[in-house]
């Protein structure tokens, strides 16, 4: 027996079965992987039900409680770090991923008491001109993709789309609304016929005089307005630094308001911006007009606090709790419907050419939205998502009720993205 | 972190960007 064991000749050659089979099953599963990202699923009411689909890659990292990382990520950037190890700390962050430490503000390192704090950082005035254009960019960062939108689907990257309905929600019937009143004042805009007025604690203003904040004219309509303040027709943007937060701080007087309001209206052209509410989904858009789009990728490094891309009213906001998938373009070319998975916040609203909207999406490391104007809103909070697709939706009505909603101007700071 | 921007504008709205490239706040991203 050890003879026969020792001495037999070993011959190795292949198994034309078992490489057949495994031939088929691979076959197999190339037929079906590609069956499944064509196939679309649809609900009751016909809507597109969203699902993970892409390579095995993206199956992997799906099956991570992604969001529970994501919140842990969080607390560990929100401890308080010591403040001899701050400026090394930090220049080492800066290094890595390439922040601008001359821009920051405040510049004294020290200052920042954790990564999340130093993470949420502000500029200096004037770190960023304001382009005169009719729309600028929202935030640092590289534009992922941009373009119309044909047939209200989204192309993600080169052969992939998402629904607009999907990444805007669709207005459905029973969805808890929320009213978010950011501040509460007895001020009104009025638009009277060609003269406009604004009535605060029954004192008229001209439109003028609140644009050029003079002093109230008590019952005479000549505009008094004083040179040092008036804005120039045409004049350039003032250079946005001055990290002027959307929500009305209590101690900015009314008139003040009044007048960030007014100059909205302005900009946005009075007609516009007296415009009824039109449809969320900017389905229906004028004649002549077309739905564009386009996709801004934030880097670790870029410095996350978001700005308004223009002079608009924002009337609601859709809180979509999704996911936290990464949003690198590695991801976006590979993870279909990203952006309508992940937790995001739609901010609705329309400017002077109508239908505009703004959707911050989370992303793993960034998971938690802040919008400047709206402290009711909590992303990124532990439990179980809900079935993609489900919202919560805030109005701003009470912020600016002749405008029906939050006025901005160009470069305004809205909020920004937090760690964690 | 990432920003969809969707909006309704005529339709000679040009972007000035291109695919790839960095842009900050307040940069010009596209006019009538």
């Amino acid at each position: 027996l050890m003879n026969a064991w020792t001495e037999t000749p070993t011959k190795w050659y292949p198994l034309p079965l078992a490489v057949g089979a495994l031939l088929l099953v691979a076959i197999q599963y190339r037929k079906k992987a590609k069956r499944a990202s064509k196939e679309v699923h649809v609900d009751e009411e016909g809507h597109e039900i969203i699902r993970l689909k892409g390579p095995w890659q993206v199956h992997v990292i799906g099956a991570l409680p992604l969001r529970n990382m994501s919140r842990l990520w969080g607390y560990v950037n929100s401890l308080e770090l010591p403040v001899w190890f701050r400026p090394f700390g930090f220049r080492l962050y800066a290094l890595a991923f390439g922040c601008n430490l001359d821009e920051i503000e405040p510049s004294n390192l020290k200052e920042y008491p954790s990564l999340g704090a130093f993470f949420y950082r502000k500029l200096k005035d004037g770190a960023r001109p304001v382009d005169p254009a009719v729309l600028v960019s929202p935030a640092d960062g590289t534009v992922l993709h941009y373009g119309t939108i044909k047939d209200l689907h989204i192309e993600q990257v080169k052969g992939i789309t998402y629904s607009l309905d999907a990444l805007l929600g669709v207005e459905r019937p029973g969805t808890p609304v929320i009213c978010t009143h950011a501040h509460e004042h007895n001020r009104d805009l009025s638009i009277v016929d060609d003269r406009e007025f604004a009535n605060v604690n029954g004192i008229d203003y001209s439109l003028d005089q609140l644009i050029g904040a003079a002093t109230p004219s008590s019952g005479s309509t000549t505009p008094t307005t004083d040179s040092s303040s008036a804005v120039e027709p045409g004049a350039p943007p003032k250079k946005f630094g001055t990290q002027v937060d959307a929500s009305v701080e209590p101690e900015q007087s009314v008139q003040e308001t009044l007048v960030h309001d007014a100059s909205v209206a302005l900009e946005m052209g009075v007609g516009a911006s007296m415009e009824k509410r039109r449809s969320a989904s900017g389905k229906t858009v004028k004649p002549g007009n077309a739905l564009f789009f386009s996709v801004i990728y934030l880097a670790p490094g870029d410095y996350h606090r978001f700005h308004s891309p223009t002079a608009w009213v924002v009337e609601k906001r859709r809180h979509f709790v999704g996911e936290l998938y990464s949003v690198s373009p590695y991801m976006a070319k590979r993870l279909e419907n990203l952006f309508v998975l992940n937790e995001r916040v739609a901010l609705l609203g329309r400017w002077k050419h109508g239908f505009f909207s703004m959707i911050p999406v989370g992303a793993t490391n960034v998971g938690s939205i802040k919008i400047n104007f709206d402290q009711a809103l909590r992303t990124n909070v532990r439990g179980r998502p809900p079935p993609p697709g489900t919202y919560s939706e805030a109005v701003y009505s009470a912020a600016s009720p002749v405008l029906n909603g939050q006025p901005l101007i160009a470069a305004q700071e809205m909020g920004g993205f937090c760690l964690g | 972190s990432t920003i969809v921007l969707v909006f309704e504008a005529p339709a000679d709205f040009e972007f000035v960007v291109k695919a790839g490239q960095k842009v900050k706040v307040g940069e010009r991203l596209g006019d009538v």
